[in-house]
């Protein structure tokens, strides 16, 4: 779109603007932007802004970590409505596909059919269930998901847990408690992943530095990336917090789960 | 706030008497950044800014004791007037039952504003029924069930049917309990989601809603404008419901929907319990908007 050796004023705006418009926020389009036009060789504005997102994001590891020769523990964590169940029933057939005994511990004891809920992701994934009654204790749920996780001899736990927004001091504290629950049973979970809706604006930021203050977070899947929502503003939570996106979600079935691919992101996010 | 950062644009300038084109410039600028930061949609901020200018180079301002609270004040009630400036009450059927739809994206509080929405209509005197046409959602129904039992109000649920004829089903099951108002869930879709999209025209078109509300997560960004654009053609839809009012989202997506629908938001959920959901004040998220 912008040849030449150098871009107008209104070609600078345009590209903000398709920045603005993929959720990057005001203040990482204003870093990025400044970034380029410190640059003197800008000929061609959507590539150069292609090489500035794609370093942004980084060569982070974005494998799923495991643990050889033991329980892998996996802490799913978000505010409420983002696809954590979804993504765990996902994350189960995958495990599945690759030959790996995988058990669900519905730490979700509060929202209404959330432990039927992610039952049926249990059958359909092949993958046992821990769940309680509702309104039990979440923290018990975690206890007797490791306990049958050892005891099985499964290679996965798997840790849902209720929507929370970051704003619920008490939520978060609960959700401090199950991590540390973990730490104390298993030791540090291979992962401890945040789902971000795709769709989510400028407050996903807050979430990802709220939910990694309490549970501290290695990475996070962005889900519903099959809609038009861009999710730019995982390029603000890794420059301001160095987390990574490991996985995305691509609907709704349970085949529909992707590595994060940075590249293929920031062509689909230029659109 | 934005209040405070223009009083301190004038301040700074330290400006008596009539305000220079500089000192506006300055001050629509921070008003811009203020709504892209609360998530406000570009084109709206460029229309909403472009309006506020044409007020701010105009006589109220001129002639102003305090030029700088005039125009927080012209920002604030532009705000209001796109938000729908009063609260919005749900329209009835003049035949029973009123039929409310509610449609949205996934995972944006659908389900559970159909519990708090037959919870607060039952507090007034009505006779709800809630009818369970998410068809998809592993344990949708269940849910939607479970939220009709903490309420007491009946909850229509069918397999072997389709989403058309549960909802058809649950309006005929109201005219035969003489329920007077029928609440229908339906799935979350995307708008970009053709057979989807056909299916929510259809229960419409089935059902004839008297009231067809979209639901709408209070975080989301700049896509708002896609969706409720999408949804208005295909579905249409006659209020909005805002939900997860109880973060700290700023919102600004909200200001996006209702500039592009022309639809007033009716409700706003502020809290997982069914009681937290309470008609919408247009002022109060005014201000939340400007930070
Ligand atoms: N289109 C699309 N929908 C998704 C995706 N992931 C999840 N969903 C849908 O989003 C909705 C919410 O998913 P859940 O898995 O219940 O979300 P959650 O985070 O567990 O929700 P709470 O437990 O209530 O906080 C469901 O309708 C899912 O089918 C995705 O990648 N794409
Ligand atoms: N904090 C908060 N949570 C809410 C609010 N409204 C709904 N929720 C939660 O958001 C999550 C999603 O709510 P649902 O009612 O399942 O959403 P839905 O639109 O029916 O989801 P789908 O049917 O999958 O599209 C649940 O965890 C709800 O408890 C709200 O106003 N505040
Ligand atoms: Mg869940
Ligand atoms: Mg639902």
């Amino acid at each position: 779109l912008f040849k030449g050796t150098a871009l107008t004023e209104q070609e600078w705006e345009e590209l903000e603007e398709v920045l603005l418009r993929a959720d990057v926020g005001v203040a990482a389009t204003q870093r990025i932007v400044g970034a380029m036009r410190s640059r003197r060789d800008v000929a061609d504005g959507m590539a150069a802004l292609k090489d500035e997102l794609v370093s942004a994001l980084g060569h982070p590891d974005r494998s799923l970590k495991t643990k050889p020769g033991g329980t892998t523990v996996w802490l799913i964590t978000g505010v409420n409505g983002v696809g954590k169940t979804t993504t765990i029933g996902k994350l189960a057939a995958q495990l599945r596909d690759e030959g790996r005994s995988v058990v669900l511990a519905a730490a979700d004891t509060f929202r209404a059919a959330a432990d039927q809920q992610l039952e049926r992701w249990a059958e359909l994934s092949g993958a046992d269930i821990v769940k309680h009654a509702p309104g039990a204790d979440p923290a018990a749920v975690v206890y007797d998901g490791v306990a049958a996780a050892k005891a099985r001899a499964r290679d996965v736990l798997i840790v849902d847990t209720a929507g929370r927004l970051q704003t619920k001091k008490n939520l978060m504290e609960e959700l401090g408690k199950i991590r540390r629950i973990l730490d104390r049973e298993t030791g540090a979970p291979e992962e401890v992943l945040l789902v971000l809706d795709a769709t989510t604006g400028q407050n996903g930021v807050a979430q990802a530095r709220a939910f990694a203050e309490v549970a501290g977070i290695t990475g996070i899947v962005l889900t519903k990336l099959d809609g038009t929502a861009k999710g730019g503003i995982v390029i603000a939570v890794q420059q301001e917090l160095g987390i990574p996106v490991k996985l995305v979600g691509l609907g709704e079935g349970i085949g529909d789960l992707a590595s994060f691919d940075p590249d293929g992101f920031v062509d689909d996010l230029l659109g | 706030t934005l209040s405070e950062r223009i009083e301190g644009i004038f301040g700074r300038l330290r400006s008596r008497g009539r305000l220079s084109e500089q000192q506006i410039d300055e001050v629509l600028r921070e008003v811009r950044l203020a709504l892209l930061e609360a998530d406000v949609h570009t084109d709206v901020v460029r229309a909403f800014v472009g309006r506020v200018r044409e007020r701010a180079m105009g006589e109220e301002v001129r002639k102003a004791l305090t030029p700088a609270q005039t125009i927080v004040k012209i920002v604030n009630d532009e705000l209001v007037e796109i938000l729908g400036r009063t609260t919005s009450p749900l329209t009835w059927s003049p035949k029973p039952p009123t039929v409310i739809m509610l449609a949205g994206l996934q995972g944006s509080g659908k389900t559970t504003a159909a519990g708090k929405l037959a919870r607060l209509l039952k507090s007034k005197g009505k006779r709800p029924l809630l009818v369970a046409c998410d068809l998809r959602r592993p344990a949708a129904v269940e849910q939607l069930k479970l939220l009709g039992d903490e309420v007491d109000v009946p909850v229509v649920a069918r397999t072997g049917m389709t989403a058309v004829d549960v909802a058809a089903t649950g309006v005929e099951e109201a005219r035969r309990l003489m329920r007077d108002v029928v609440i229908v869930d339906t799935a979350g879709r995307l708008h970009v989601d053709e057979a989807m999209m056909s299916e929510a025209a259809a229960i419409r078109d089935r059902i004839q809603p008297t009231e067809t509300l979209f639901v709408a997560d209070a975080m989301t960004g700049q896509d708002a404008v896609n969706v409720a654009t999408a949804f208005l053609e295909r579905v249409d839809y006659t209020g909005i419901i805002l939900t997860k009012l109880d973060g700290d989202a700023r919102g600004g997506a909200a200001l996006s929907i209702a500039q592009v629908s022309g639809r007033p938001v009716k409700f706003a959920s502020t809290g997982e319990r069914l009681d937290a959901f309470e008609p919408f004040h247009p002022d109060r998220l005014a201000s939340r908007i400007l930070g």
